[in-house]
């Protein structure tokens, strides 16, 4: 019931399905434009081969800082982190320790963002992905308004029909229909000559089939 | 003389058709059922962003309170000078090692250029900032920095699709409702020609 065409009064076909063409389109674009790029990569905790370490190289080669995340594997590195000043500065070993803390609980924080960010970015995909969907769904349909020129009663038009016996190009067993969706090229479909002209099972198999040929296409 | 007359050939255009006509109808109702789903999802991410915000909020005062301790340590005096420079001389080669070998075998890639450019950040580098773990708290300011514009460009592009699907939706497809008895005739002017067929729409439009 969700489309009785006559309850849409005097509209054809163009005009009900064009601005869903456009509009699924427009939407898709804006969400799919570079949106693969866009996603944040969330540097790793460590730096270990078996997981996936493309964010660690772009680091690198974008910021040298990336590489001091390495700094646990150098003992001299480590003892620098050691260094204990306080017998020189109090006050400025307070401040460290200060700092440290503060540090610690911005990291923590900042991964408990990280987490809500990451099923943020996963909700947005989800989205992009129904998209895709909703255009794969329609985007037959839309792409036959767009062929569509003229009013015509039948989404269906079959122009002939023909078998081994009237056209020796038809393969001997089968029954060839030649029909066109609307205002679409020519789609040829065979059926096996065990479903008749009079079955009612013949049309619809005809009908599946081309539309399934065009479905193709208009995915390619 | 054509195998199948043509009256026969505007039988099976007919009921090939109401099939076509069906599976468009089909096409439809998956159309309504993706935009309940991404009625869903809208309202999950709409809950989302809400944790989101709190989140960042807590987030970034805590960077603050660092980044205010981090100038205040910088502003005192240095202190244990020597000892983190004599340090920081042995550090530098081996961490240029470790980068550079880890770069090599698992980024696939030639090193020369990044290992220039580490050296110089090194030699730039001091053991004071080493010390206060400065890097530490630039990455974290740096990955605030990149989320902070991916979010609101994820945003930007969301209320963009919100605006079209909200137009699309709301386009007389969608808001004449089945319920509307006046508008609601299963039974056209013509049954086998439905009104969207009509050659004199245009006129009408």
């Amino acid at each position: 019931n969700i489309m009785p065409f006559p309850m849409y009064g005097p509209m054809n076909f163009q005009d009900m399905f064009q601005p869903f063409f456009d509009m699924i389109h427009r939407a898709q674009q804006a969400m799919d434009g570079q949106f693969d790029g866009l996603l944040f990569q969330f540097p790793m905790e460590e730096f270990t081969e078996g997981n996936d370490n493309r964010s660690v190289c772009k680091e690198i080669r974008h910021n040298s800082t990336g590489c001091l995340r390495m700094k646990d594997q150098c003992a001299k590195c480590q003892e620098i982190l050691s260094v204990d000043c306080s017998a020189s500065s109090p006050e400025q070993s307070q401040l460290r320790e200060e700092l440290s803390s503060s540090l610690q609980l911005a990291e923590q924080l900042s991964q408990q963002y990280d987490e809500l960010f990451r099923s943020y970015q996963q909700k947005m995909l989800n989205t992009s992905a129904l998209l895709k969907q909703l255009n794969e769904q329609f985007n037959w349909v839309s792409q036959l308004a767009n062929l569509t020129q003229r009013e015509d009663p039948f989404s269906l038009q079959v122009t002939t029909v023909a078998s081994h016996s009237s056209d020796s190009s038809v393969p001997s067993g089968f029954t060839k229909v030649v029909l066109r969706l609307f205002d679409s090229d020519p789609i040829s479909v065979t059926v096996p000559e065990e479903v008749s002209m009079n079955n009612p099972k013949f049309m619809e198999t005809v009908a599946e089939k081309a539309l399934q040929e065009y479905r193709q296409k208009s995915r390619v | 003389e054509p195998a199948v007359p043509s009256r026969e050939l505007q039988e099976m255009s007919t009921e090939g058709s109401k099939y076509v006509n069906k599976e468009i109808k089909n096409a439809f109702k998956e159309v309504k059922h993706i935009k309940s789903l991404m009625d869903h999802t809208n309202d999950e991410r709409k809950s989302l962003l809400l944790s989101l915000e709190k989140a960042k909020k807590k987030k970034e005062d805590a960077l603050t309170d660092t980044k205010d301790t981090e100038m205040k340590l910088k502003a005192s005096e240095n202190v244990c000078n020597e000892t983190m420079t004599a340090l920081w001389e042995e550090c530098k080669p081996c961490l240029k090692q470790t980068c550079m070998k880890f770069y090599a075998r698992v980024c696939r890639s030639s090193s020369g250029l990044v290992g220039h450019q580490l050296e110089e950040f090194l030699n730039q580098s001091s053991p004071f900032y080493f010390w206060m773990n400065g890097d530490r708290i630039d990455s974290l300011l740096e990955n605030d920095r990149q989320q902070a514009h991916v979010l609101d460009t994820m945003e930007d592009r969301f209320s963009q699709v919100s605006r079209i699907m909200d137009e699309l939706f709301h386009s007389r497809f969608f808001t004449r409702d089945l319920l509307d008895p006046h508008h609601f005739s299963p039974f056209g002017p013509n049954p086998r020609r439905p009104l969207y067929f009509n050659p004199k729409s245009r006129l009408a439009r």
